[in-house]
């Protein structure tokens, strides 16, 4: 028996709206601790890791581990039947489920929906991805980022992020022109606007931007997101899901040919 | 011209 409610459909939304464009489907890892969900996109450019703790939920029960195969946009097309302040329910009846269940109910208990989805068998290796001390963490407002990614888009598929002790710096160049976005640090590190950098070391990396305006989808669930970057590895763009988990973005570099 | 690459080049399979 797996059982787990969140008190607003609102944050799960958002959860799937992070995800569903990178990845059509999902393998949705159910333990004591919550839920877990690793998956690259279908190129094996960018991975997604999304954890959401047990004690996050309003209620939450998980007798046996159980993994569930699910397609993401059904369940996109489930959540969309749910109003943001509905109470949500999870459930699956058995130790190796062939569907889930998903239960709304109004805030006033005077509509109650329940949705049943097939589950699919999915079979996806997991990466073991090392823990790095990277050279250079920035955290800034997740709705400048968005802004960057969207706006540097425009001029060219590649993105070079530099960061230094003075900054970062988001550039590229195509047929149109060229185009760069500085920020620099800001003192007060308290603030939902702040630019933070820790470094150890100055980056300067090459991104697909397709990619990060995909992470940005993630943008409603916090007001800040974290990018963990050293040479020539994996980008880790990171946002926060309330005091509940967070969603991880990888993405591999792009190298001079 | 930048080459890209694939996460599987740093990320061990289990």
């Amino acid at each position: 028996m797996f059982e787990a409610s969140l008190a607003q459909s609102a944050i799960l939304k958002k959860v799937l709206d992070a995800i569903k464009d990178l990845l059509n489907e999902a393998n949705f890892e159910c333990t004591d601790d919550g839920i877990k969900v690793q998956a690259m996109d279908n190129s094996h450019v960018s991975l997604v890791s999304l954890e959401l703790r047990s004690d996050g939920f309003e209620k939450y029960r998980c007798d046996r581990n159980l993994s569930m195969g699910v397609n993401l946009a059904s369940m996109a097309k489930i959540m969309r039947c749910s109003s943001n302040s509905d109470k949500v329910t999870i459930k699956a009846q058995d130790d190796n489920p062939d569907k889930v269940s998903f239960i709304f109910e109004s805030s006033n208990q005077e509509r109650i929906s329940d949705y049943e989805m097939k589950l699919m068998d999915i079979d996806a290796d997991q990466l073991g991805i090392p823990d790095t001390e990277y050279s250079c963490v920035v955290k800034m407002p997740s709705a400048e980022f968005a802004r960057i990614c969207k706006d540097l888009n425009q001029f060219g598929e590649s993105l070079v992020i530099s960061c230094s002790k003075e900054g970062i710096k988001f550039s590229t160049s195509g047929d149109l022109g060229s185009a760069n976005v500085k920020l620099a640090q800001t003192t007060d590190a308290d603030k939902d606007d702040a630019v933070t950098i820790e470094m150890r070391s100055p980056v300067t990396l090459t991104f697909a931007c397709r990619y990060l305006n995909h992470f940005t989808k993630a943008t409603p669930l916090s007001s800040q997101v974290q990018l963990s970057m050293s040479d020539e590895i994996p980008l880790l763009v990171e946002y926060r899901i309330g005091d509940m988990g967070c969603i991880k973005y990888y993405l591999a570099p792009k190298i001079d040919d | 011209n930048s080459l890209q690459l694939e996460l599987l080049t740093f990320f061990c399979q289990h």
